[in-house]
């Protein structure tokens, strides 16, 4: 389950803006 | 120049560009209880950007399960129930049958977006959680 939610967390991470 | 929490309120884009915005705006839609909306939404573009679909099938396979079983499966869930039923029909074959696109989300990502543009962004503007940051 862990990895799943890592996995899911990564690919939103990913997508989100870089820090300024 | 223009303070960011002006520019959040030109457009969704706007709000979803900056940092500060995406977490005030994440922490309104945690009260009203859709902050799944949100991580969905970024969840697609996540799965949409090139490395998603490159080299590592298998994970990317993975992904798109996880995806689809967090927000899609569960009727009773808040993404769930704003996806039309062609459109999550849709997103189950492709799963079910390995037929994994980058652009497999667009789709439920496009009505999400429409969902937030027309009702809890509007609504965001007018919220004391924004007034108060303004």
């Amino acid at each position: 389950i862990d990895s799943e939610d890592d996995l899911l967390q990564e690919c939103i991470s990913s997508a989100m803006p870089k820090k300024k | 120049p223009t303070p960011p929490y002006l520019k959040w309120a030109e457009s969704l884009h706007s709000l979803l560009d900056d940092e500060d915005g995406i977490s005030l705006f994440r922490t309104f839609l945690k009260r009203e209880e859709c902050a799944d909306m949100l991580d969905f939404w970024f969840a697609c573009s996540g799965f949409r950007k090139p490395k998603a679909s490159e080299g590592n099938g298998e994970k990317t396979a993975k992904l798109a399960k996880v995806i689809y079983k967090k927000y899609i499966l569960d009727s009773n869930g808040i993404v769930s129930r704003q996806i039309k039923p062609a459109t999550k029909s849709f997103i189950k074959d492709c799963v079910m049958k390995h037929h994994i696109d980058p652009a497999m989300f667009d789709q439920a990502q496009t009505e999400i977006q429409t969902m937030m543009e027309e009702n809890t962004y509007p609504l965001f503007l007018k919220s004391d959680i924004y007034l108060e940051y303004t």
